[in-house]
């Protein structure tokens, strides 16, 4: 398996394209984040702005701190909290055209890289799960 | 990179050793295991049964479905439900002597795979993490 056999071409075929990304937006109330996050079933999920760029990820460990702050779940209460209050503003991102190897360093520390076009507008995630098939795929030809 | 590069000894060397993995007992009440998944910070975490064998996974999420139950958090309530209630017993495993080319497959659908003896005792665990540090270390070479 040489760098050079994994084409970047492959990487924007194995991204998530951002309308199959489940997201929120960092004005979002959290009873709205936690909805979101117990629908579609993820740990944790990027966080955008208006004009659609990345600002941060936001999980369910961080609305869970928050619950468990309060005396009681009162969903009128998340209601008063916003995504830009619990969110981590650490997320990895590249652009679309950078190498498959990025894509791979990056990975070792993060489920998921957000991948994003040279004006910085969120195009798709590339996951743990997609770089570990490819390789795999690779290693058994 | 050929598999038969990747030896079974870095395998061994790889894995979080059992000490060192945060982990709950199937009868374990879960206000117990909601802080110990608190404190060391991890999404899920395995569950062994009294005599150290893997009985399944339990995570922030299943025990946050069972919070959202309750019209209160009442850390009473939470002691009457016990891990073995909420946990997924389905959590990918495999032997020490097995190849690294399993671990890599394993790993596609899971974030951490068990690794155990030939009697079925916990050995530890590899993570994606480290799966993919050694996919890079390689690589880079
Ligand atoms: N509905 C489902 N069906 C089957 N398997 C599932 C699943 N949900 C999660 N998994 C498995 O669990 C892994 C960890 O998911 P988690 O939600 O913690 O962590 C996820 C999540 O934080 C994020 N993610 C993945 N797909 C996403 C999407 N469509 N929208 C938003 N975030 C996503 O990327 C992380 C890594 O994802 P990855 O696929 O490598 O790894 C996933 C996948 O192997
Ligand atoms: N304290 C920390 N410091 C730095 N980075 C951290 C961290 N906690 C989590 N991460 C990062 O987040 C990834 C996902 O962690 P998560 O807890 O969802 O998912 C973890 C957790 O479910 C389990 N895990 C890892 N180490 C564990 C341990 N010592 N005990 C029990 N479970 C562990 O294996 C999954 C994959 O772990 P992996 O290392 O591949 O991937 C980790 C790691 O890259």
């Amino acid at each position: 398996l040489k760098n050079s056999q994994i084409t970047d071409n492959e990487i924007s075929e194995l991204m998530i394209s951002q309308e199959k990304v489940a997201h929120v937006q960092s004005n979002n109330p959290l009873d709205h984040a936690l909805l979101v996050l117990i629908k579609s079933g993820y740990t944790s999920i990027p966080v955008l702005d208006k004009e659609y760029k990345v600002q941060g990820q936001v999980g369910k460990a961080q609305i869970l701190d928050s619950i468990l702050g309060m005396e009681r779940i009162e969903m009128e209460r998340l209601h008063e909290y916003f995504v830009s209050d619990v969110m981590t503003a650490k997320v990895p991102r590249m652009k679309q055209d950078e190498t498959f190897g990025k894509a791979l360093m990056l990975s070792i520390n993060h489920p998921f890289v957000c991948i994003e076009d040279n004006d910085g507008a969120f195009l798709g995630i590339m996951t743990r799960r997609s770089i570990l098939a490819l390789i795999h795929r690779h290693l058994e030809k």
